[in-house]
Parts: structure tokens; sequence; C-alpha cells
């Protein structure tokens, strides 16, 4: 469960 | 996006937007720690450098813009607009001893060896420990204003929310992100003596004296 490679949180 | 980040976006915000308020309406930096918002500051500045690389929504880009200006323009009001009020006397703690540790940890333990992660990863451990020399600032001069309180307060929600944002996205959507996690734990951690205190005293109309 990789972290999502664009970062959508601030 | 979900409602505990929604929330805690706007908690955020709303911690911001109290800080800035104090500041103009009793022209007064009393109180505040300097060096946490050059913090903050830096924590924004290395976070969005990806504001020009990659869109994500206009609620994030301007969310970005928001968070990275009003850091600065706190900072200014601390340093420069009502400097006379600034009680640096009490503000004392040695952020190097912050900046480098987190330096070094970003260097060493992240999720990809390339400037703009490490720069994220530098972001995420320092704003885990950026309010340090805020609530350090509290504990010397023994008593913070309410409104700063309801600010600290607003503040240190924000990441509990994210917290609860992470369980949700684990379970919902799979995403899981470890260094976000951790940071976070710690980061609200920090915050639980003064959440009891908070809740204890504030909300009673008493102030906050954390043990000086």
């Amino acid at each position: 469960k990789k972290e999502a490679r664009v970062k959508d949180e601030l | 996006m979900n409602i505990f980040r929604l929330v805690g976006d706007m908690s955020h915000l709303l911690a911001i937007i109290i800080l800035l308020m104090k500041m103009w309406k009793s022209r007064s930096v009393a109180g505040i720690s300097g060096k946490s918002q050059i913090l903050f500051a830096i924590v924004f500045t290395t976070r969005y450098l990806d504001l020009f690389t990659s869109f994500v929504s206009i609620y994030n880009t301007s969310m970005k813009v928001f968070f990275i200006g009003t850091s600065y323009v706190t900072v200014y009001f601390i340093y420069q607009h009502f400097k006379p009020t600034y009680d640096s006397n009490h503000d004392t703690f040695r952020v190097e001893f912050l900046i480098v540790p987190v330096g070094g940890l970003a260097f060493l333990v992240n999720h990809e060896f390339s400037l703009l992660e490490i720069l994220w990863t530098f972001s995420i451990y320092l704003e885990s420990v950026a309010i340090l020399p805020q609530l350090f600032m509290v504990s010397k001069t023994g008593e913070a204003e309410s409104i700063t309180s309801h600010y600290l307060f607003a503040l240190g929600s924000y990441r509990a929310l994210y917290l609860l944002n992470w369980i949700y996205r684990y379970y919902f959507e799979g995403f899981f992100d470890l260094i976000a996690v951790v940071a976070g734990c710690v980061q609200t951690i920090l915050y639980c003596d003064f959440f009891y205190l908070y809740i204890t005293k504030v909300l009673k109309g008493k102030k906050i004296s954390l043990p000086a």
C-alpha cells in the first residue's frame, strides 16, 4: 500500500 | 476527500484566521512564538513546492497559496509590523535543535531519494515539532491568552482529524503513508497536555497556565 505518488493532501 | 480531512483543513484554516485576527485586532503579537511561525513558514514552503508542477484541484491549490501567504504575513507581523509587542525574551526555544535532526532524518528516512520528496518529508517531520517553541513559550510565560488557546486548539485538532482521515483512507481507498501517519501521531501527542488543559480550563472560562 504505497502512498499515492501525487500528494493530494495539504 | 473525506469529512475528516475537510474538517481538518477547515480547522487549520480557522487556526490561521484566529491568529491573524488576534494580531490585527489587538495590534499585538504578545504570547505568540515567532520561532514557531517561522517553522510553519518553512513547513509550507518546503511542502508546497509542487504548487507549480502538479495540479490536484482548485481547492488544493487555493489552500496551499493561502497557507503559504498567511504564514509569511504572520512572520512579517511578528518581526516587523508589531515587533515592539513581540516577547523575544520568552521565545527562546533553540530551533536549530529541531531543524538539524529533522533535516537529517528526512535525508535518511523517506519514500524516494529525490529533492522534492526529501523536502516534502522534511516538511512533514518539521511540522510535527514546529509547535514546540510556542508550547515552550506558553510554559515559560506560565499562561496563554484565551484567543491563543483557541488558536492552539484549532491547530492541534487539524492534525488529529488527519489521523482519522488516514484511517478512513486506509480502509476505503487502500491509501497509506507511514511517514505522514507517524509524524501526525507525534504532532498530535505533543498537544495532548494542552488539549487536557484547554478542555478542563478554557472551556470553563478560566485561563490556561501550563506548568511553568
